[in-house]
């Protein structure tokens, strides 16, 4: 399986539609302090379920849409779409591309859709159990992670162990 | 569930061997241990790390850098056990020294042949080593835009 | 006593939201909140910060440099109230971008008139704003040494 | 007043006599990972007396003494002596350069000394109090310290007013 694209919209510091296309073995994302790097990983960790506002640095869910800037009215609705190439088989579909998207109203509504057909959040974990990739990951890592591994946080080691195993 | 837990417990032990002597020295040693080992499914799980011919007690008394390889390498072991599709990496250089950067980058170098690596960075080094780089930017006050990025104009 | 401390905390709020528009813009905003301002002695201390036309909810929803810049204001901000005859930071450039690093060490540049300050850093835009550099080094297996560096030696 | 020296022996990596002049403003200190930088900070902290094995990262206090490797034996005792001018007479004494030091063994005696004459820790805390220099000085910074103010942990913005107002 392989990464295609990402497409943000409304969510957190993207107020525009923004895609990223991954076409290569490693790829950098660079930028000044604040200028929306880390809010990429988060719309990768939220578009595969994240559900918990603390790992997504919000203090509620309706956080995530973008809140407007003085020139910019803020947003009703967040957007996040994740592409896949299917090229190994290791997702049981029979479809070659696969696009997961999630999308958050500020009334609180919630949708996830595989390749636009609405569908439950359940439907995308269990099309990726067994692939490593998933919102609490060990595949997604960032420096307090780094720290909850050396201090063994809440058990932190063992629950790496448990997914990975 | 015991049988099956051991088993990727000592293929993770492995790979952290492993992993840890490319990221320090090939005379390192380190070791993952169960402090219950009757009990592995609810056993606390010790790290041990010794880089080059240091006795620390702990891995509390290692270095910052020293630590954030520590934990590297872990992680990577169990990303060895079942490659994700896909790996990201979040600043994770930032308390790395030049020397270890480098190491950084080329052991991600030889994962990516079968996954694809994302590593957000404010590090030159790893900038020159990735394939491609997106910037991220807000030249709209509040508003990110992320434009892809040619590595000699940002030096 | 009552008095005595908020008389320090409104000295300690005005220092911080000076420091604060240095290392980000003039146009930048932040607060220093006492969240039960009839018990000054035992409340809890919030703090606001709005870099750049942003409209953060808590200062959680912050970038990691952000965050350190804010965290940093509030130190300088104590600081300033009782300066220390040294200070220490170590590798607190570490999240920093160049531009941040540049104020953050033109901060310390102006501080170090009435203050010693010694910068732990891997940073290179540090090692050339400081006076002097000490180079630490394990040149026998774990044992540190100290020698004194010439910064053009470094490059 | 003004930090004039430095001098470790037998304390953590330190395992030779090894003396820091600070002459300038602003002393920069660097070399790799795992050199020994940190360690100069652990020294100034332990000099001034810190209490808190966990902010020296070790288990117990016999573990600030340099324990040997494969070709050096371990030391019997560490040894930290940092010395002041004080230049603008603000220490209560009438010395013009003032040395604190503290030397602990491995069976765990411990001595502080002011100008080489044996005193209590409290004569050398009572030297500095009011100057804003004492072991967990706001003054004394690393990222730990800046990630507890942000999460307020254990009511550390608290105790950093407290410490300076
Ligand atoms: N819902 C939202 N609407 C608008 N802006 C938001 C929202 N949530 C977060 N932000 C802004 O996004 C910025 C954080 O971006 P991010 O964490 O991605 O930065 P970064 O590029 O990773 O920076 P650093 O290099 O410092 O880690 C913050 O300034 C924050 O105010
Ligand atoms: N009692 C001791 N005896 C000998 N070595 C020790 C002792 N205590 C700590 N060390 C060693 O000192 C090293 C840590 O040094 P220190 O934390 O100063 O590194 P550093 O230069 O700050 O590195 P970094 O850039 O990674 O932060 C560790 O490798 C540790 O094993
Ligand atoms: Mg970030
Ligand atoms: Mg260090």
């Amino acid at each position: 399986m392989r990464l295609v694209s990402l497409e943000i919209k409304g969510f957190k510091s993207f107020a525009e539609k923004t895609t990223i296309n991954f076409n290569d073995s490693v790829t950098g994302v660079v930028g000044p302090n604040g200028s929306g790097k880390s809010n990429v990983v988060d719309a990768i960790r939220w578009v595969l379920g994240e559900q918990k506002t603390t790992v997504l640095r919000s203090e509620k869910m309706e956080n995530v849409i973008f809140n407007g800037t003085k020139n910019r009215k803020a947003s009703a609705l967040a957007e996040v779409y994740l592409t896949f190439e299917n090229n190994k088989n290791l997702l049981p579909t029979e479809y070659h591309t696969v696009t997961i998207s999630r999308h958050y109203y500020r009334n609180g509504e919630s949708e996830y859709k595989l390749n636009n057909v609405t569908c439950r959040l359940k439907d995308i974990t269990g099309l990726f159990l067994d692939t490593g990739i998933s919102s609490d990951s060990y595949a997604i890592i960032e420096l307090g992670m780094v720290n909850d591994i050396l201090n063994d946080k809440d058990n932190s080691r063992r629950k790496l162990f448990e997914q990975s195993a | 569930a015991k049988t099956q837990f051991l088993d990727a417990f000592m293929k993770v032990k492995e790979n952290f061997q492993n992993v840890f002597r490319s990221l320090f020295t090939a005379d390192d040693t380190c070791d993952l241990v169960l402090l219950d080992p009757e009990n592995p499914l609810e056993s606390d799980i010790d790290i041990i790390a010794k880089p080059k011919g240091k006795r620390p007690q702990t891995i509390n008394q290692l270095s910052g850098g020293e630590k954030t390889l520590t934990a590297i390498s872990l992680l990577f072991a169990l990303y060895l056990l079942k490659p994700a599709p896909f790996c990201i990496l979040d600043e994770v250089d930032a308390p790395l020294d030049d020397a270890n950067i480098h190491k950084y980058n080329d052991i991600i170098k030889q994962f990516a042949k079968d996954s694809q690596f994302i590593l957000v960075t404010h590090n030159k080094q790893t900038m020159s080593s990735v394939d491609s780089i997106y910037g991220v930017t807000m030249q709209e006050q509040g508003v990110s835009k992320v434009v892809p990025v040619n590595f000699s104009s940002l030096n």
